[in-house]
């Protein structure tokens, strides 16, 4: 059979699943796949209905037979396709730098009722994207603020 | 036939997963 979504899981779920070639007669479950590409967390419920399959009488050829062995022994595990360690790890270079001056303002705007280690966040998150805001009214920086006035 | 889900499960955001499905 061939198992593709349904429009049902299509419209819930902000998942993507890829349409997949399986064999009932091999296993009682069958494993396909599914891709995330939003931020947030999905869950699926046990019994939650994602699909429809199609019977193939005939296979023409088959690209892969299954997944490579290593990819097999950590079946439900999720992997990663977006790292960010290297951001993370970059923004702790910054921490408990002194701020910029022309940031100071903004940044206690906004660490209003934040933890000690978000303040620290924010500091280090300021700290190296401080060439984004402008220094002052001639610097016009990456980032500007402008007036206008809305139709 | 329906595809349903074979247990609870979580995924997180940008990632891809192999999920378990019955075929009922």
């Amino acid at each position: 059979y061939i198992v593709q979504p349904s429009n049902y899981f299509k419209d819930k779920y902000k998942l993507v699943m890829a349409s997949t070639l399986v064999d009932i007669n091999k296993l009682s479950t069958c494993k396909v796949r599914v891709l995330n590409p939003m931020d947030v967390e999905v869950t699926l419920r046990q019994k939650a209905d994602v699909g429809r399959e199609e019977l193939i009488k005939r296979i023409v050829s088959v690209i892969a037979e299954e997944e490579p062995e290593k990819v097999k022994q950590k079946h439900g595990q999720l992997r990663n396709v977006f790292e960010v360690s290297s951001t993370q790890t970059k923004l702790h270079q910054f921490m408990d730098q002194p701020i910029p001056d022309h940031l100071k303002d903004l940044y206690e705007k906004s660490v209003d009722d934040k933890s000690q280690e978000q303040q620290r966040s924010v500091a280090a998150l300021l700290c190296k994207f401080g060439e984004a805001f402008s220094k002052n009214e001639w610097d016009v920086g990456l980032t500007n603020v402008a007036e206008h006035s809305i139709d | 036939k329906r595809v349903t889900v074979a247990d609870d499960v979580k995924i997180s955001g940008l990632t891809e997963a192999l999920l378990d499905v019955y075929i009922e």
